[in-house]
């Protein structure tokens, strides 16, 4: 956004649904 | 002010939603191409297809359990962009460059149609 600093976080940002249960 | 981008945070929704379609969990239609079915999500099918969008903006349309495409579309070619729609990954087969292409014209899948014509066009000069 224009006049925000934007911190980039390159990491997973939510959780990872298995495959399988 | 300033905010957080997670920069990875789409491939990862996308990612999950994928997981969700291969386990069947809270898929809402079934597409039925050449007697092949296919389980998916209705949001997703709207979000990347024209066609799909038509269909479930539609009211009369809209809580169909399942959709029959024209007997004409290659099951193949949809599967491979079903897949793309789920992983942004469209595998590309030399035999099938055709039918992918075909496909997504009757899905209303315009960006992938001129990539589909690019990649023939660069392997014709090739």
């Amino acid at each position: 956004y224009d006049g925000v600093a934007t911190i980039k976080e390159m990491g997973r940002s939510i959780h990872e649904i298995p495959k399988q249960d | 002010d300033s905010c957080i981008q997670f920069t990875r945070h789409a491939s990862d929704v996308l990612l999950n939603l994928n997981r969700l379609r291969s386990r069947d969990i809270l898929t809402d239609v079934t597409i039925v191409v050449n007697r092949q079915q296919f389980r998916a999500h209705k949001t997703v099918l709207m979000a990347c297809s024209g066609l799909f969008y038509s269909i479930f903006t539609d009211p009369l349309k809209c809580s169909l359990g399942a959709i029959t495409l024209d007997p004409k579309v290659d099951s193949d070619g949809f599967a491979i962009l079903l897949d793309f729609m789920y992983t942004s990954r469209l595998t590309i087969r030399e035999s099938l460059i055709l039918a992918i292409m075909n496909t997504a014209v009757y899905l209303q899948m315009d960006h992938v149609v001129d990539t589909c014509h690019r990649f023939i066009k660069s392997s014709d000069d090739r």
